[in-house]
């Protein structure tokens, strides 16, 4: 229900002023999700996953993960894409800990790191925030996620 | 100079009740398309640690397409602030990712958020080739104000419909910097319950959907002989067994969270 805080903060007057913005009067008000734009989506490509090969072969490191309680964009959906890649592991499955509890499963790939977040839904550092933020550690570190 | 000047009249004093902190905050617009009036907005949030400049810079996407990645990301997810449920004002978020590098929320496509188009057909003819390009050069742009990000390294984050814009974002960088006199720093990016391929995030949906016993066997093995997933659009058919699924087997949960309190 946090939307609706936000729908509010972000409309005052002096919240807009503080941030710089609506500084041209935009004729709408302040909304989290554009109902115009997500309607009049013009174009959309069917697969990333072309880009996921040219940025593992460009040697970017690419993390991928998925809250396992998100019904929207679930996990299977990603495993199913993934599986696509062909991709060979590097590190096999294994479950990774955060504060000693399973934060979830991953697997390292050639090129591509996979995780998922137990409990987590679509929103995964709303509803997990501390696996979130391990995650983000060792994604910025390039190491993978803990054993234990 | 001129990127000087722009810097300090972005930069935030203090958010209406906001906590004390002791990292720096940015916040305004970079135009990306000057004829047709298109401009993108950003919050900067530096890293909480002496020297920000020494951590790296990460990209922040939201999704939908059309929604905030300053309502979701920054303020839901991984920002320095939650907003209280009066909406009066903020406490701490005791995980921010800010504690460990510089966070830069972008507002993208213009019509997001805060972001603007000065031609409204901008709005009703947006996509993912246009939003793309807008990206790249609000990053372009934005780094020439902040110059002092320039060297540091950079990742492009973000979650759900982002799983297209940051890895077209990527794509559009890596092509920038094969020609570019001071190439973008990308280091990698980062997807979270990303959308990636139309056919196989619908085949993977309905299986996790009967695999966790929202839906019956009959709907499941409906929806896979009814829908044809390599079409961009669902047949009336196909539209119809999906809303069968959502109205009458799913029950009124979040769909975002299916053991979570819904949010009525």
């Amino acid at each position: 229900c946090t939307e609706k805080y936000a729908e509010i903060y972000y409309n005052r007057p002096d919240v807009q002023k503080a941030l710089h913005a609506n500084t041209t009067k935009i004729p709408y008000k302040w909304t989290a999700c554009s109902e115009t734009l997500n309607r009049n989506w013009n174009d959309t490509e069917a697969s990333m996953l072309p880009i996921y090969k040219e940025m593992i072969a460009g040697g970017l490191r690419v993390w991928v993960f998925s809250g396992d309680v998100d019904s929207v964009v679930p996990v299977t959906a990603t495993r199913f894409s993934l599986e696509r890649l062909k991709l060979s592991a590097k590190i096999p499955w294994y479950p990774w800990y955060v504060k000693k509890q399973v934060g979830g499963w991953t697997e390292v790939y050639e090129g591509l790191t996979f995780a998922t977040v137990r409990g987590a839904g679509h929103e995964v550092p709303l509803f997990k925030p501390r696996a979130a933020f391990q995650l983000f550690k060792s994604f910025l570190n390039g190491i993978p996620l803990p054993k234990s | 100079t001129r990127a000087e000047e722009e810097e300090q009249h972005d930069r935030i004093s203090a958010l209406p009740g906001q906590p004390k902190v002791s990292f720096q905050q940015y916040s305004g617009y970079v135009t990306v398309n000057q004829k047709s009036g298109r401009a993108l907005f950003y919050w900067l949030t530096e890293a909480a640690v002496r020297d920000p400049v020494s951590k790296p810079l990460v990209i922040w996407l939201n999704g939908g397409p059309g929604c905030s990645s300053v309502a979701y990301g920054a303020s839901e997810e991984i920002g320095p602030f939650r907003l209280n449920k009066t909406g009066t004002g903020l406490y701490l978020n005791k995980f921010s990712w800010n504690s460990i590098a510089n966070l830069l929320f972008i507002e993208s496509p213009a019509g997001v958020g805060f972001s603007y188009s000065n031609t409204s057909s901008d709005l009703l003819n947006s996509g993912d080739r246009r939003t793309a390009k807008d990206c790249l050069e609000f990053v372009i742009q934005w780094l020439e104000r902040f110059p002092r990000y320039k060297n540091r390294d950079v990742y492009i984050t973000g979650e759900s419909y982002a799983g297209h814009y940051v890895p077209q974002l990527a794509r559009e960088i890596m092509a920038h910097n094969k020609i570019a006199k001071h190439p973008i720093h990308l280091k990698g990016i980062m997807v979270g319950n990303a959308v990636t391929d139309n056919y196989y995030d619908n085949v993977g949906t309905i299986t996790y959907w009967w695999s966790h016993a929202m839906i019956s066997d009959k709907t499941y093995r409906q929806l896979l002989n009814k829908c044809d997933f390599h079409r961009q659009k669902n047949s009336n058919e196909c539209e119809t067994l999906y809303s069968y699924a959502m109205d009458q087997e799913f029950g009124n949960i979040d769909q975002y969270n299916i053991y979570a309190p819904p949010c009525n």
